[in-house]
């Protein structure tokens, strides 16, 4: 564990736990993709099934747990509790485009080709990618609630502090595992042109702030 | 390279 991993845990924590927030607090997922809220309950579903087989900290099974916990509540709160509120006509992503491809290269490209292992590398090429339904929403309807934003800056800085993380591994540890590194380039870089507008065009007094 | 993950991340 070193402070990149720790900050980016806790940054990952922090969106998650804003987002839940979020919704709860106003009563509203306006604005919201479920698309991508179900895509990340997937992603934690199938990168901790060692859960019930492997034990290896207090620290990482209570963030395992919390994380799935929290990505079910998200879900359930978008398509049960305020459903009424959920705008699924501009949530309309094909998540097929995402989870087909996604699956293929799970299957062709990892670590070891046993159903833990695909799964794992499933989820980890998945989450790259999961957030792409919520930008296009965001594209769609050309604006996002300031706390939105803090949403997806806290969820794009958590892999880009991951990938500081890895190169502390490879430089003290001699550790490199390839698809997680390619696949945390993949997702840091779609929230790329995002970090470009919360930085310039985000805080002072605006209350939203417009994508192109 | 290591043929293997991190178990220890997240």
């Amino acid at each position: 564990m070193n402070v990149f991993r720790l900050t980016g845990d806790l940054s990952h924590l922090a969106a998650i736990i804003i987002l839940l927030l979020k919704i709860w607090k106003s009563r509203s997922c306006a604005g919201i993709s479920g698309k991508s809220q179900i895509l990340f309950a997937v992603v934690f579903t199938t990168r901790y099934l060692d859960l019930l087989t492997s034990f290896i900290s207090l620290y990482n099974t209570s963030m395992k747990l919390i994380y799935i916990g929290c990505a079910y509540a998200t879900v359930y709160l978008i398509y049960v509790k305020f459903r009424a509120t959920y705008d699924g006509n501009h949530d309309s992503f094909r998540v097929e485009f995402l989870v087909v491809p996604v699956g293929g290269l799970a299957v062709l490209i990892n670590h070891n080709f046993s159903l833990m292992e695909i799964l794992w590398t499933f989820s980890i090429y998945l989450e790259s990618v999961a957030i792409l339904p919520q930008l296009f929403m965001i594209s769609k309807t050309g604006e996002a609630e300031t706390i939105t934003t803090h949403y997806l800056f806290c969820l794009g800085l958590y892999r880009a502090l991951y990938l500081l993380n890895w190169i502390w591994r490879y430089y003290f540890e001699g550790f490199l595992d390839m698809i997680a590194i390619f696949a945390g380039l993949v997702q840091t870089v779609l929230y790329c042109d995002f970090f470009y507008l919360y930085v310039t065009k985000g805080g002072k007094d605006r209350k939203k702030v417009m994508l192109p | 390279c290591h043929r293997t993950r991190a178990k220890d991340e997240l």
